[in-house]
């Protein structure tokens, strides 16, 4: 999902 | 992974490391606010919760693991160690004013209403208000120190890196979360003046002083 993408940034 | 985003976080890394080193080496935090270190450290452990419950690479968890670890010993060295150097009275900023509208917004705008989730929008919204008392602290005394630009420059690039990144990511991976953007780019705007003064005048070797 698109939050579990983002969760890989800093 | 792309390089905007590879040299934004090494941006970031620096930039806390230069200013643990600084305090340190100097045996001393004048001029640094204790206040926006502390929103910091919040930022990072309500951020990172997910190094329990995630994982995705060696990489994300050594970075995160970095960043608490730096983040609390930064506090401590300001608040224990090296308390007598505080400079306490120019650092007046009130956390609450931040704390808890940024607390209310991450209630209100979230991606989901679960508990690691708005801890997540939480630290996205504090970090981006998060150097406000420390850029508050620089106009109350006119001044910062060299070593305390250079953090704030890289702090500020890691940022504005990210924003690249994130262009790059919504082109060529089709990726975007509108919390993340939003806030990073309030988040770099709020750095612009301050890297306008840095590029004038101390990358022309000069202390940054602010116009009388």
């Amino acid at each position: 999902s698109q939050n579990q993408e983002v969760k890989d940034e800093l | 992974m792309n390089i905007f985003r590879l040299v934004g976080d090494l941006s970031h890394l620096l930039a806390i490391l230069l200013l643990l080193w600084k305090i340190w080496k100097t045996r001393s935090c004048a001029g640094v606010s204790g206040k926006s270190q502390i929103m910091f450290g919040l930022v990072y452990i309500t951020r990172y919760l997910d190094l329990f419950t995630n994982f995705i690479s060696i990489y994300n968890t050594t970075m995160k693991a970095i960043f608490i670890a730096v983040a609390i010993a930064t506090i401590y060295l300001i608040y224990f160690k090296f308390k007598a150097t505080y400079d306490s009275n120019h650092d007046t900023f009130r956390m609450e004013f931040l704390i808890v509208p940024v607390g209310g917004l991450a209630f209100l705008v979230n991606h989901d209403f679960t508990a690691l989730e708005i801890l997540w929008t939480f630290s996205i919204y504090l970090e981006s208000v998060a150097i406000l008392p420390q850029l508050f602290m620089i106009s109350k005394t006119g001044e910062a120190e060299t070593i305390t630009s250079h953090y704030l420059f890289a702090l500020g690039s890691y940022r504005a890196l990210y924003i690249v990144n994130w262009v790059y990511r919504y082109y060529f991976e089709g990726f975007f979360d509108l919390i993340a953007i939003v806030a990073g780019c309030v988040q770099t705007i709020l750095y612009c003046d301050f890297f306008y003064l840095y590029v004038t005048k101390v990358m022309h070797g000069k202390k940054l002083s602010l116009p009388a």
